[in-house]
């Protein structure tokens, strides 16, 4: 008990990570993460598009029960007052923190993130995020153009910065003050990237050169798909760079060297997303917190990257609703760090080879509704109780259960006698 | 513990066939309800009528059906629901 907790939400992120196996994605932070954390290799979403998602895992209700499947409403006016996983935290003693995105923004937060229910303090949003959708991408015809893939000059884009970097600077002050003041807290950090429109430094790229870029396995739609399972990616047919390539509706296809610049961009995308990681758990280990801070590293949901002929999430294949999940707890999925040791240096990923393992996999289907239970036990309190099967006037209870049972302790890994096989292939 | 450990899912649809808010339906335009679960070994989705007024998804309402081998299909790309719907397989799920 007694521990801080670091909530790490990105958007649209589905696992493709050095991690979870992918051999071509650069992301040597977030492995360096899952080293030292339990990694549950088969996670997923309740829906697969933001404010549903978002509002079910941070309620730990399923959209039936917190009756959002739009962008459009509030729950605690619309369904009932439910409490949210930072309410619950906050209500025992937590300061709560909200940086970036983490709550779906507008209505379906009540337009504040849920302050004050959710946050001790107003939630911090990057200056640059009103940029997100505009016309900040350098074209060929040298004019700049609201385009899908949208690698950038970060000192030319307005105010030189982007929402990720900003949401980083911010979440590191944050830290120092906390430490500084010895409060209690949890820190929840919402990632924008790898969201449309593919907006990321531009040096990312030579991560990804396009010779080595393949297509999805299945770019087709399969033919025993039936069409109300099928979304026909609207959102980035609005972009000036897609419009551009006259793509019937609502089949498509993207031209194979379109696909490839995409997959591209979401790859570096990736790699951008995990330095910011990087730096944050850095500034963790910097101050001495890893030792007493849960670490928590999810997604809303995942991202079709043309498999089914797919470019989005909106459907309920496992490439849309298939997120990563992984716990870092000290002393339980890791070691302790010693005085002076570090868990979670910074690693390029321009320059470090990554051939980290990580900690603990386990291959047990879980739901990310079941986040709020299973942090509530991890920090030590007590775990709410599941819920009945109508819960619309229970302000506190979960639809899911706590996966702490799935962890393998390292006192029982040591158990083991040295052998992992079973620990790792659970 | 001894229960098999299920995620359960859903998405909706406004239509049978893609229509221009199928991706991201307004409630009221909700027509379908595309219910999930899964296994390690399988996916099971059924799109089933839905009332956006009073949030009741109607079973016996099918509008289609999904149903994919995790072993033989990891990619979901071949849904043998129709092929299955009287087999064991598929009666001991519904």
């Amino acid at each position: 008990g007694g521990k801080n907790v670091l909530f790490i939400v990105v958007d649209d992120l589905r696992p493709t990570l050095g991690c979870y196996g992918d051999n071509l994605v650069k992301s040597p932070n977030i492995d360096q993460l899952a080293s030292q954390s339990v990694v549950f290799q088969n996670a997923y979403a309740q829906q697969a598009v933001c404010a549903p998602s978002r509002v079910s895992f941070l309620t730990g209700r399923r959209p039936d029960t917190t009756r959002l499947y739009d962008f459009y409403s509030y729950w605690r006016v619309h369904a009932g007052n439910y409490s949210t996983l930072p309410q619950y935290f906050k209500e025992n003693g937590y300061t709560t923190m909200s940086v970036g995105k983490v709550f779906h923004p507008g209505i379906s937060s009540n337009y504040n993130d849920d302050y004050p229910y959710s946050w001790s303090i107003p939630p911090f949003h990057p200056s640059t995020e009103k940029y997100e959708n505009t016309k900040t991408c350098k074209g060929k015809d040298g004019q700049l153009h609201a385009n899908l893939v949208c690698p950038v000059d970060v000192a030319e884009v307005p105010e030189g910065t982007l929402p990720d970097i900003q949401s980083t600077e911010e979440a590191i002050r944050l830290l120092n003050i906390m430490k500084r003041k010895k409060q209690k807290f949890f820190l929840a950090v919402g990632y924008h990237k790898p969201h449309i429109p593919l907006r990321y430094p531009q040096e990312f790229l030579k991560l990804y050169p396009l010779e080595n870029i393949t297509l999805a396995p299945d770019p087709w739609v399969p033919e025993e798909l039936p069409p109300v399972a099928y979304n026909p990616w609207t959102d980035i047919r609005e972009r000036e760079d897609v419009q551009a390539l006259n793509i019937s509706f609502p089949y498509g296809p993207i031209p194979e060297d379109f696909q490839r610049l995409i997959r591209q961009s979401y790859f570096a995308a990736v790699s951008y997303l995990d330095m910011q990681v990087g730096l944050l758990l850095n500034a963790l280990d910097d101050l001495k917190l890893s030792r007493n801070t849960i670490v928590v590293f999810t997604a809303d949901h995942g991202w079709s990257l043309g498999e089914h002929g797919e470019w989005a999430k909106y459907s309920n294949f496992d490439v849309a609703t298939q997120v990563p999940l992984m716990f870092y707890v000290p002393g339980k999925t890791s070691s302790f760090a010693n005085p002076g040791g570090r868990k979670f240096p910074y690693l390029d990923p321009f320059t470090h080879v990554s051939n980290l393992i990580p900690q603990g996999q386990t291959k047990k289907i879980v739901e990310l509704v079941s986040l709020f239970p299973t942090l509530a036990e991890l920090a030590g309190l007590l775990i709410p109780a599941l819920c009945p099967e109508t819960s619309f006037d229970v302000a506190l209870c979960s639809e899911g259960e706590s996966i702490v049972r799935y962890f393998v302790s390292m006192e029982e890994k040591v158990d083991c006698g040295g052998d992992d096989s079973d620990y790792y292939q659970d | 513990d001894q229960k098999e450990p299920i995620a359960f899912c859903q998405y909706p649809r406004p239509a049978d066939t893609p229509q221009w808010n199928s991706d991201k339906p307004r409630l009221k335009d909700i027509k379908i309800m595309g219910y999930s679960m899964r296994t390690v070994d399988y996916r099971y989705t059924v799109w089933v009528g839905f009332n956006p007024n009073n949030f009741k998804a109607n079973f016996q309402d099918i509008h289609a059906g999904e149903l994919y081998m995790v072993g033989t299909d990891p990619g979901q790309d071949h849904n043998i629901y129709n092929n299955s719907l009287h087999s064991n397989f598929v009666k001991k799920i519904l």
